[in-house]
């Protein structure tokens, strides 16, 4: 989840 | 998403349509390093790969396709335009940005979440980006004086690093478990590199003057 996390920003 | 990323987010949008704009209507993309916009372009290319393979809301890819265009408008215009493309100052953006670009790549190799080539090259545009207005920086301080637009452009990029950076104190305090060391790394870097400009921008708003940087 955290890796999604971080690709949610731009 | 809080209100810190979304402000950061419309400032960063803000900023390159600033810019875009300033390029349209003077016809000159003066004081404009393409280094910089064409490392910027490489950013959002090898960050933005998810676009083919995952979807994560509307806005984040209708962003995304908007910064890619935008980027890719921008080299448009200072390199095939007839008249922009004539006031690039060439002689000046001499920044080597395989300086920037290669270490930016090991570092992506050596530290990374996953040892794959959309997470490597994923990692490799956050540590890019940090740096990439370097080139801008330094074709600044060479020409000295900073027209105005230019001179917003970058504080509105810089301001951009900064929501971000309350952003993620926000989401610390309010998302259980929430961290994310190489984002909060290289944009602490990032913001860095804009302090000395802040400065400067800021000396001359306060006593409205024009943006002048020491030689």
């Amino acid at each position: 989840e955290e890796a999604e996390d971080e690709h949610d920003e731009l | 998403m809080n209100i810190f990323r979304l402000a950061g987010d419309m400032t960063h949008l803000l900023s390159i349509i600033v810019l875009l704009l300033k390029i349209q209507a003077t016809k000159s993309c003066a004081g404009v390093s393409l280094k910089t916009q064409e490392l910027y372009a490489v950013v959002f290319v090898t960050r933005y790969l998810d676009l083919f393979y995952s979807f994560i809301s509307l806005y984040n890819t209708v962003m995304k396709i908007i910064f890619l265009l935008t980027a890719f408008t921008i080299i448009w215009y200072m390199r095939k335009h007839k008249v922009v493309c004539q006031t690039y100052d060439k002689e000046q953006d001499t920044f080597r940005v395989l300086f920037l670009i290669v270490p930016c790549f090991v570092l992506a190799l050596l530290v990374n979440h996953e040892m794959s080539v959309t997470e490597v090259l994923w990692t490799f545009s956050i540590y890019l980006e940090a740096v990439a207005i370097l080139p801008q920086l330094v074709l600044l301080q060479r020409t000295k004086n900073v027209d105005n637009l230019t001179g917003n452009y970058i504080f509105m990029l810089g301001s951009y690093r900064a929501l971000y950076l309350v952003n993620w104190v926000y989401r610390y305090f309010t998302e259980l478990g929430y961290r994310q060391w190489i984002v909060w790394v290289s944009g602490t870097v990032q913001t860095c590199v804009y302090l000395d400009f802040f400065y400067y921008y800021v000396q001359a708003w306060r006593n409205n003057e024009r943006m002048k940087l020491p030689g």
